[in-house]
Parts: C-alpha cells; sequence; structure tokens
C-alpha cells in the first residue's frame, strides 16, 4: 500500500536519533 | 530499529543566486532521501528559509525530477502559489514551509499525490512565495483537491483565496502578473 504519514507522526520523529 | 521508508524518494534543490553565473549553474542538488529520519536529519542541518539570503530558493522534488519548468515532469504543470507579505517572513515562512514539505514527503493528499511533483520556496526582498507544484494544469479535480488540502494543511483563513497557475502561462507572460488557472 501506500505510505502515508500525518503530520503529527513525521513530527514525532524530529528529535530522535537515526539509529540505522 | 528500523527507518520508516518514504513512498517516494526526495531531493532537496539550493539556488543562489550568483549573475556572474548562469542560472542553472547556481542551482545545486543538496541530497536525496527516502526515509522520515532522513528527512529530519536534512532538515534540522540546514539553515531554515528565514535565515537565507535574498535570491535564494529551496526545492524539494521527487527523485528524477528537476526544479525547472522545462522538465519533463513539470513542462505541462503548474503551482499552487502562497505570496507572504514581508512582515511574514519572521513569523509564518518557516512554518509554511516546513507544514508543505510535511504534505509532500507523508503524501498527504491521498491518491492524488502521484501528481505532485514538488515544492519551491523563494526568498526575495519584494516577498516570499511558496509553491506546490503538480504535472499537469489540465488535471482539474487532482489540482483543486490538492489546492484546497494545501489551503487547510497550512491553516489558512476560508477566506483567503489562493491561485493555481500553468508554469506555460507564467513562462510567457509579458508583465508581472499571470492569471490564475484555478483557485480555492
Amino acid at each position: 500500500g501506500k505510505r502515508q504519514y500525518d503530520r503529527d507522526f513525521l513530527l514525532g520523529f524530529q528529535f530522535m536519533p537515526a539509529c540505522v | 530499529y528500523m527507518k520508516h521508508p518514504l513512498q517516494n524518494r526526495w531531493g532537496l534543490w539550493f539556488y543562489k543566486n550568483d549573475k556572474s553565473k548562469m542560472w542553472q549553474d547556481n542551482l545545486r542538488l543538496i541530497t536525496k532521501f527516502d526515509t522520515v529520519e532522513d528527512f529530519w536529519a536534512l532538515y534540522n542541518n540546514i539553515q531554515p528559509p528565514s535565515k537565507l539570503s535574498s535570491g535564494c530558493d529551496y526545492s524539494m522534488f521527487k527523485d528524477g525530477i528537476e526544479p525547472m519548468w522545462e522538465d519533463r515532469s513539470n513542462k505541462c504543470g503548474g503551482r499552487w502559489l502562497i505570496t507572504l507579505a514581508k512582515q511574514h517572513r519572521r513569523t509564518e515562512l518557516d512554518h509554511f514551509w516546513l507544514e508543505t514539505l510535511l504534505c509532500l514527503i507523508g503524501e498527504g493528499f491521498g491518491s492524488f499525490s502521484r501528481d505532485i511533483c514538488g515544492s519551491v520556496i523563494n526568498i526575495r526582498a519584494k516577498g516570499d512565495k511558496i509553491a506546490i507544484w503538480t504535472s499537469n494544469a489540465e488535471n482539474c479535480e487532482t489540482v483543486t483537491y490538492i489546492g484546497k488540502k494545501y489551503k487547510e494543511s497550512l491553516g489558512l483563513p476560508q477566506k483567503l483565496v489562493i491561485g493555481y497557475q500553468a508554469h506555460a502561462d507564467t513562462a510567457t507572460k509579458s508583465n508581472s502578473i499571470t492569471k490564475n488557472k484555478f483557485v480555492v
């Protein structure tokens, strides 16, 4: 399916360290 | 922990107005990304638009599309255009730009996201501009849906009218005013 992400979901990752 | 893949890979471009160079030499691809995490890693490490000097642009386009009218994907398309008065640079510009990017990478226009090419932000002394570019100015239903959803995403008041202009009309205009093909 289409990978749709709403803004709140996306904003939740703003300050998370990217581990991989 | 796995990164969250985006539906599309995107390229972020930077344009700096250097009159000693050709237009296309001033346009540079900064990087490409295709995960939520990589988007933020990039976004958190670049200057916000409000800190750029006048004459600069950022563009974010789907991989394979260059941020210019001439690109095959843009040629028959157009843009929803948001113009900002100077006093809104400090308060609204960065916020609008981020909301625009989130609409794009999150495929916020549902199945109509297929028509999205990218987005451009122009930093200009006479007024900043943010636009979403779509691939076909004749796709009335798609263009109108994108415009309505975009306006809603930016939190613009209902009574504020935004316009969609075909690139073909922008490219051939004889004065500084391009007619709107659609408004919402």
